[in-house]
């Protein structure tokens, strides 16, 4: 799967954007978690926008990015949103996912309860990258 | 500046797929950049860093999906603005190089949200998708994929792309 989102310079307008060939050895007809709002990813200029990525069938049981819009709008960090709504979808349906998210304010936030997710953000012409957890490199852009 | 993010799917990622995931990542990033400062839409920034991603093997998406049972692509993509959130996608997508334009055609030009198989195939049609080939988008690798999940019993999937990918 793979996924982007931003929010441009102007007024805050936030788009979310993920597309995918699902997973393998899946049956003819298997509908997963990306097309699906509020599971493969949502966008709300009031809160925030989020692409997400994992185990689908999990990720729609789970609602997985609408809970990491119910966290923003509770006042979590986007970090903690993501990393929180992943955590907890792993703990009570199984299976691991990964998000993406940015806040109605700009903020960044990055979560997977996988073993690895590739990412990357443009911020102020740095690009910072990674796919493990606690790592972090940055380019300029 | 912008805020951009990207991700390029994540599961138990092989070591070797490290590299092949940074490249494409960062190009994604700097693509979608460079969209931005062309247009100053942010929905062509996004677009155009999936579409570039889903034109790279070492994503699962586009060119490089993973294959079902019957050896096949079936794709999927989802588009959604904050504003008006309005949205677009797409289900059981076939033989069209890029499932998130598809999925944008559904926001722009289509009283709903969500088109499936066939038919989503018809409407790309005639919003004047080409057509690629089942030989452009199938892999080596995914085929590798799918003759290990066979090989294994058809155990559940734990790693990511060619290889068994999570979605």
């Amino acid at each position: 799967t793979v996924g982007a989102i931003g929010m441009d310079r102007n007024g805050g307008h936030m788009v979310s954007c993920t597309s995918t060939g699902g997973i393998t050895g899946k049956m003819a007809g298997r509908v997963g978690d990306t097309p699906v709002l509020g599971a493969g990813g949502y966008c709300d200029n009031n809160v925030g926008t989020i692409s997400t990525t994992g185990h689908g069938d999990s990720i729609m049981r789970y609602c997985l990015a609408q809970r990491i819009m119910q966290n923003l709008e509770n006042g979590e960090t986007p970090d903690v949103a993501a990393q929180k709504a992943c955590d907890g979808m792993s703990a009570r349906v199984g299976g691991s996912a990964g998000a993406i998210v940015i806040s109605k304010s700009g903020e960044v936030g990055i979560g997977f309860s996988s073993p690895k997710m590739a990412w990357a953000y443009l911020k102020n012409g740095i690009i910072y990258y990674g796919i493990r957890k606690g790592e972090q490199f940055s380019v300029k852009l | 500046e912008p805020v951009i993010v990207v991700h390029g799917g994540a599961g138990n990622i092989p070591d070797n797929r490290d590299q092949p995931k940074f490249d494409g990542i960062l190009t994604a990033i700097r693509k979608a950049h460079a969209i931005y400062k062309q247009t100053s839409s942010i929905m062509d920034a996004c677009q155009a860093a999936v579409e570039y991603m889903e034109d790279e093997p070492a994503f699962n998406a586009g060119r490089g999906s993973v294959l079902n049972l019957k050896g096949e692509i079936e794709m999927e993509a989802l588009i959604m603005e904050g504003k008006d959130m309005k949205a677009g996608s797409v289900t059981g997508v076939r033989n069209i190089a890029h499932p998130i334009a598809l999925a944008r055609k559904v926001m722009e030009n289509t009283p709903h949200v969500f088109l499936m198989g066939a038919s989503a195939n018809e409407f790309a049609q005639k919003m004047g998708f080409e057509t690629v080939s089942d030989d452009y988008l199938i892999t080596s690798d995914a085929r590798t994929g799918l003759d290990n999940f066979f090989k294994s019993g058809s155990e559940p999937i734990t790693t990511e792309i060619g290889h068994g990918g999570v979605g």
